[in-house]
C-alpha cells in the first residue's frame, strides 16, 4: 500500500509544471525515503532529478517499493482539475496499474478522485558522481529567469563564466550579442534577494538556451535557484522545495568541434 | 559552432 498527502498540492503541480516541458512520462519511485525522479529528455541532453522527502509529506506510507510510470499530460490533466488551496492524496495498491488521486477543499466541503492508468517504462538511470565543482553560484530564481529569456533572443547558446569578480551571462547571434553580468551581493535581511558565488577557480561553460528556459519553468518553486559549474562536467540547476526536497536539472555542455 | 555533448558522456549508465 502507497499513500501519501500532501496539503499543499500547488506544489505538486507547481513540480509537473517545471518538468513537462522536458518529460512526456516518466516513473516515480516510491520507497519509505519518499518519491523520486530521474529521467533524461528524448535527446539525453538534460537530466531531471526529483527528490521529495517522505517526512516532507502530511501522511507518508510506503509498505513496499513501487514505481509509477505515468503519462505526465495525463498527471497535469489531473491536476487541472484541483483547485489551488486543495490537499491532495495520492493512493496505490501494492503492483497496482493505476494511481488514485483525491482532491479535498480547505473547507472539506468537496473531495474528488481521479484514478489514473499507470504505465510500464524502460527504466534509464544514470549514476551520478558527487563533483567538487569549480563554482557554485546561488542567486534569485526569477533573475535568472529573467536573464535567460532576454539572451535567448539573442542566440541558440549561453556562456555562463564566473570569477571571483561576478557571474557574466553571454549571448551572441545575428542581431548583435547580449551580456548580463551580477556582482555577489549580500541582502542580510532578505537572503533570498542575495547572489552568492561559492569560487574554487573560474569557470566558463557554454549552453543551449532551449534547455535553460525549460529549467526555469521551475521558477514557482523557490525563491533562489543554484547553478553548479565545472569544466567537463554538466551544469547542476537546483530548485529547493521548501520543507519537501529539491529539483535538479543536469544540462551537457556545448563543445568546440 | 558548438557541438551538444550528451549526458552519456559524463554519466554511467546503471
Amino acid at each position: 500500500m502507497f499513500e501519501a498527502r500532501l496539503v499543499n498540492s500547488s506544489t505538486f503541480r507547481k513540480v509537473l509544471d517545471a518538468i513537462k516541458d522536458l518529460l512526456n512520462e516518466a516513473s516515480f519511485d516510491c520507497s519509505e525515503n519518499g518519491i523520486q525522479l530521474q529521467a533524461m529528455d528524448s535527446s539525453h541532453v538534460s537530466l531531471v532529478s526529483l527528490n521529495l522527502k517522505s517526512d516532507g509529506f502530511d501522511k507518508f506510507r510506503c509498505d513496499r517499493n513501487l514505481t509509477m510510470g505515468m503519462n505526465l499530460t495525463s498527471l497535469g490533466k489531473v491536476f487541472k482539475c484541483s483547485g489551488a488551496d486543495d490537499t491532495v492524496t495520492m493512493k496505490a495498491q501494492d503492483y497496482a496499474d493505476t494511481v488514485t488521486f483525491m482532491f479535498e477543499s480547505k473547507k472539506q466541503d468537496k473531495i474528488s478522485d481521479y484514478e489514473m492508468k499507470l504505465m510500464n517504462l524502460d527504466q534509464e538511470h544514470l549514476g551520478i558522481p558527487d563533483t567538487e565543482f569549480s563554482c557554485i553560484i546561488k542567486m534569485p530564481s526569477i533573475e535568472f529567469a529573467r536573464i535567460i529569456r532576454d539572451l535567448s533572443q539573442f542566440g541558440e547558446s549561453i556562456v555562463i563564466s564566473c570569477t571571483k569578480e561576478g557571474v557574466k551571462f553571454s549571448a551572441q547571434g545575428d542581431i548583435g550579442t547580449g551580456n548580463v553580468k551580477l556582482a555577489q551581493t549580500h541582502n542580510f535581511d532578505k537572503e533570498e534577494e542575495s547572489v552568492t558565488i561559492d569560487l574554487q577557480e573560474p569557470v566558463a561553460l557554454t549552453f543551449a538556451c532551449q534547455y535553460l528556459n525549460s529549467f526555469t519553468k521551475a521558477t514557482p518553486l523557490s525563491n533562489q535557484v543554484k547553478l553548479s559549474m565545472c569544466e567537463n562536467v554538466p551544469l547542476v540547476v537546483e530548485y529547493q522545495i521548501p520543507e519537501l526536497g529539491h529539483l535538479r536539472f543536469y544540462l551537457a555542455p556545448k563543445i568546440e568541434e | 559552432e558548438n557541438y551538444q555533448a550528451r549526458l552519456e558522456q559524463y554519466y554511467t549508465r546503471l
